[in-house]
């Protein structure tokens, strides 16, 4: 942003581009700019450092903070969703990881039974997080899938299961279905499951991401979110227009393709993320 | 609809009335919000838009359009221009073996992609020889092996310890010695600001001499399309695009922000999950579908 004491019309317009190209969406945009303008006033900002932090807290205040899950009896079910290719298999990698190091005893389970070698590659994953793997054969029931693996689960005390599923479009009809059968076959078998369903986001989505949480969130509840792909040049801004319209909160987002690369998500960065 | 919003814009002006810059300005804002709606780079439509204005100003309504219709019509054939104005096929004169490249993001769609592309090929009678090339990904060469025995199709049998570079020189020498008329190089999904992964991009093609080196994008890829895509053809030159998941709701704007920046022609679609959904581009299509 062009360093100004001025919050002229130009000013505005140089800010609504910023957005815009940071995938925040022109609607979004506008109204973001309409909650700033009069706080500009009100609190009577004076220069860019005082503006950059009044959008940094009007952004952070956007983003709910991820709730307390309460598991009454182990495991931990954690169900990944999400289209094709955003990177669910490999953000199961990295939170079974990162569970891993907690202490947990994590199983990750196959219920991509669609894809070719998807199964393959969760198991490649989980000799090299070091986790408990699950899998059928390819084309088996992925409702099947996690309830036998559930089974397992229970019977040999894994504290967190992570259920991968296959990537599918949110405009799919039996696909979204089938998500509905593996969640209710999930919560059947163990009480409280998914206790975490997943939306993988991918950052380089521009306003498909909003079509992407409404519909997915109108087949299952969704309790996070996590945008992978930061460690590119898209800015992720959608989860700003997503802000506005869900109560998602986002907790993780990923930075590259290693187990290692997650973080959590802090909302204070956002700015940075989409101003920088 | 864009031409529900533009109708109402100008329901005041009828027939012996002309299109000025007043009357556009409200009319253009509509179009660019659809662009925008529809994931078009900031900059691309921003000129698209101007570009619209110049042959929208002074034309006379036409008793029989609306002045939205109007505006509408004069939209959409600038941006079946701007896309390419016609389909464009691949480039299959040349002497056998035609090497084709696939590069792209990560989980942009390329792997797939190619093993469609051997089916579509060989339905055209050509005799493919699909090529994994990606020893990062886990099981990206079992993917392909997979996917290539589903439909029959002779692959190179890569395997992870190998190197991209070697793997796509010898599968070529391979095709020539057995007579395949086409090979398609798997490559993994990359970064564009990825420095040493772009390099080994730059190597296969000086090793391999693609005919063909094809850019895979996602279509419901955001304002960030136009710098991946002008970076990826900055290093490799690409020849053509291929924009996948478009059976979806996405809008597809990168589309226009793709071709607007590397300046080539977008050649096939990705309509679905199985091999047979790919489909040549059909600019018209796709337009229709930006407006919205
Ligand atoms: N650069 C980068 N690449 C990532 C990230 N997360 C995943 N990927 C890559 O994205 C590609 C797709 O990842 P997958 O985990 O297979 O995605 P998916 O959602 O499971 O895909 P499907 O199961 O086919 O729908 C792979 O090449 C991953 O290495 C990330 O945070 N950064
Ligand atoms: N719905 C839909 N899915 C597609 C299409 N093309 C590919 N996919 C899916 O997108 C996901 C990623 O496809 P891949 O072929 O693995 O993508 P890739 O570019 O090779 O991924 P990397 O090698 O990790 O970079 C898979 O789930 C594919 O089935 C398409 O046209 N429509
Ligand atoms: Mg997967
Ligand atoms: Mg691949």
């Amino acid at each position: 942003l062009s360093i100004t004491s001025k919050f002229d019309d130009e000013f505005w317009e140089e800010l609504e581009e910023i957005l815009i190209m940071a995938d925040v969406g022109f609607t979004a945009t506008q109204k973001l700019l309409d909650q700033l303008r009069p706080k500009v006033r009100k609190e009577k900002i004076e220069d860019a450092e005082g503006f950059k932090e009044l959008l940094k807290q009007e952004l952070a205040s956007l983003f709910p903070e991820p709730r307390k899950i309460r598991v009454s009896k182990p495991p931990e079910v954690v169900l990944m969703i999400g289209v094709n290719g955003v990177g669910k298999t490999t953000t199961i990698a990295k939170l079974a990881h990162r569970a891993q190091m907690q202490g947990k005893k994590v199983m990750m389970v196959a219920g991509d039974t669609f894809r070719a070698a998807a199964i393959e590659q969760l198991n490649i994953w989980a000799k090299r997080v070091g986790a408990g793997f699950y899998a059928k054969e390819d084309g088996a029931d992925p409702a099947a899938v996690a309830y036998e693996a559930l089974d397992k689960a229970i019977e040999e005390g894994y504290d967190t299961v992570f259920v991968d599923t296959a990537g599918r479009l949110h405009t799919k009809v039996n696909l979204m279905d089938e998500l509905k059968k593996i969640k209710r076959v999930v919560s059947k078998k163990h009480p409280g499951a998914p206790h975490r369903t997943i939306l993988v986001l991918d950052a380089t989505t521009g306003q498909n991401a909003l079509s992407q949480t409404q519909l997915f969130s109108e087949a299952v509840p969704i309790d996070e979110i996590v945008l992978t792909k930061l460690d590119g040049t898209a800015k992720g801004g959608v989860i700003v227009a997503i802000a506005l319209e869900h109560n998602i909160p986002i907790t993780f987002i990923g930075l590259g393709e290693k187990m290692e690369d997650l973080e959590i998500f802090i909302p204070e960065r956002v700015v940075n993320r989409l101003m920088g | 609809s864009l031409s529900d919003r533009l109708n109402s814009v100008f329901k005041k002006l009828k027939g012996h009335g002309r299109l000025d810059e007043k009357n556009i300005q409200e009319g253009l804002r509509e179009v660019r919000l659809a662009l925008l709606e529809a994931d078009v780079n900031y900059k691309v439509a921003r000129d698209f838009i101007q570009r619209v204005k110049e042959r929208a100003l002074g034309q006379d309504v036409l008793k029989s359009l609306t002045p939205g219709q109007q505006v509408v019509k004069i939209v959409h054939e600038e941006l079946i221009e701007l896309l390419g104005g016609q389909s464009q096929g691949l480039n299959l004169k040349a002497r056998p073996p035609i090497v084709i490249m696939l590069v792209g993001l990560q989980g942009s769609g390329k792997t797939t992609t190619a093993a469609k592309l051997a089916l579509f090929l060989r339905r055209m009678k050509h005799a493919p020889y699909l090529v994994p090339a990606d020893v990062y990904r886990p099981a990206a060469i079992e993917q392909l092996h997979k996917l290539a025995s589903e439909i029959n199709i002779p692959a190179y049998p890569s395997s992870s310890d190998m190197d991209p570079v070697d793997i796509c020189r010898n599968a070529v020498e391979e095709a020539r010695k057995s007579a395949y008329s086409v090979v398609l190089l798997d490559t993994a999904g990359r970064l564009h600001i990825d420095e040493k992964l772009m390099q080994e991009l730059v190597a296969i093609k000086s090793e391999c001499q693609p005919h063909e080196i094809l850019f895979v994008a996602d279509a419901m890829t955001g304002q960030d399309a136009v710098n991946v895509a002008a970076r990826f053809n900055e290093l490799l030159d690409v020849t053509g695009i291929v924009l996948t998941k478009m059976e979806g709701d996405a809008r597809g704007g990168a589309a226009l922000s793709i071709k607007s920046v590397t300046q080539k022609p977008i050649k096939f679609i990705g309509v679905g999950e199985k091999l047979s959904d790919l489909e040549v581009f059909h600019p018209d299509r796709v337009a229709s579908r930006i407006l919205g």
